[in-house]
């Protein structure tokens, strides 16, 4: 559902993980 | 060390269902400052980046694990939708960059995406996903989340794999 996509692209682990993405990217 | 990255987020995915189908059903939500899925400050060239990592990495698992995993194969043709979208997006705009990219982004933008200097890789595998949301398309009937489609919206996929967006626009060419 959308809520629960909402949901777990929220997760502060998420966050981290695609910090990281971005940050090896430049 | 972008590479190191793209496996790191795979593992991740490999352990968060519920993140790979939200990632499949919802990438748009990575580009929505308002969706708090990226960091709310990030600017839209940045957001645009790690969904085409995202989008990129996700399509390679699905790929990987659909063997022996008939949901992952069921999924696999919106992960090559999503990755072709999302690797091209750049490239369709006729003023040479998104409206909403600082000027003069979008070459440093696109070099950007797997690592730096990675502009030729983009290409590539903007071309290779174009090339498989093609051969979705052709097979539309014999997937499941395809077959029930609309024709106006399967002619809309089919124009996209070929135009830029907007009306009389030319060919997008990668």
């Amino acid at each position: 559902s959308p809520d629960a996509d909402r949901a777990a692209l929220t997760a502060p682990d998420w966050h981290a993980m695609v910090a990281c993405v971005a940050e090896e990217q430049e | 060390e972008f590479d190191q990255a793209a496996t790191r987020l795979a593992d991740y995915l490999h352990t968060r269902p519920g993140l790979l189908r939200a990632l499949v059903h919802s990438p748009h939500l990575l580009l929505d400052p308002q969706s708090d899925a990226l960091p709310g400050h990030w600017p839209p060239a940045r957001r645009w980046r790690v969904l085409a990592a995202c989008a990129d990495t996700v399509w390679a698992y699905l790929e990987r694990t659909a063997p022996t995993h008939s949901h992952h194969r069921r999924l696999l043709p919106l992960a090559a939708r999503s990755r072709f979208l999302a690797l091209s997006y750049p490239f369709r705009f006729r003023a040479g960059s998104p409206p909403d990219w600082g000027k003069d982004e979008l070459t440093r933008q696109t070099e950007l995406v797997f690592g730096r200097n990675s502009g030729a890789e983009l290409v590539r595998r903007a071309n290779e996903a174009r090339q498989a949301w093609a051969a979705y398309l052709d097979t539309y009937q014999s997937h499941p989340v395809l077959a029930e489609a609309a024709s106006h919206d399967l002619e809309e996929e089919v124009a996209a794999l070929a135009f830029r967006a907007g009306p009389r626009s030319g060919p997008l060419v990668l």
